[in-house]
């Protein structure tokens, strides 16, 4: 492929350029290319930190709701319960009465 | 505390990966 | 700076390195900086996500937990409540027997 077709950002300014200018530029690109990729590497390397966390977070959220269910469950067996024994207890006063 | 390291942490990060975003890669 | 001291990998090969040689290797780095800068900033997008759905996941968990605090208190108050009113029908039992 030649300069054109390849899409260097100008490819006019490649065919100009002289030894010099491409040494400094190969070693710019060089730099850059080397920091962006530490910083890909950071970037998903963090990435998966707060993945694992958020992993984790949902672990303790499911857990407490398994409780929160539970709870509920236990309270409305009570209400229930306490409903049942009050009644009872007033039909007894009545019976008692009459 | 807890609570509070944990916000800082993610706002830190928050800001890395705009900075990241933000941070133009040089042309020529 | 000297091409010695700009950390390019092969000092001595830029040296000596052709036009063309030099050509090539600036689209090859050009190409590999874009792609890599692509990677960089999907990697930060993902990142960005993963820490969004991560600070939802945690308000939702705070607000469970508010939940089954909440919960949790009735069903201690119902049962304390359920002891007290077995006491008392034990003892007006017992009464009411002598």
């Amino acid at each position: 492929m030649s300069v054109e077709d390849q899409g260097y950002p100008d490819p006019l300014l490649l065919l100009q350029a002289g030894p010099e200018w491409m040494r400094a530029e190969i070693q710019r690109l060089s730099r850059e290319l080397s920091e962006t990729t530490n910083e890909k590497i950071q970037a998903a390397e963090y990435g998966l930190v707060v993945l694992e966390e958020k992993q984790q977070l949902k672990q303790q959220y499911d857990e407490l709701e398994i409780e929160y269910e539970g709870v509920r469950q236990e309270l409305d067996l009570l209400k229930e319960a306490f409903g049942q024994a009050y009644s009872n207890h007033r039909k007894v006063a009545a019976d008692g009465e009459s | 505390a807890n609570m509070k390291a944990g916000a800082a942490t993610e706002g830190v990060l928050a800001n890395f990966f705009n900075s990241l975003l933000s941070k133009k890669t040089g042309s020529p």
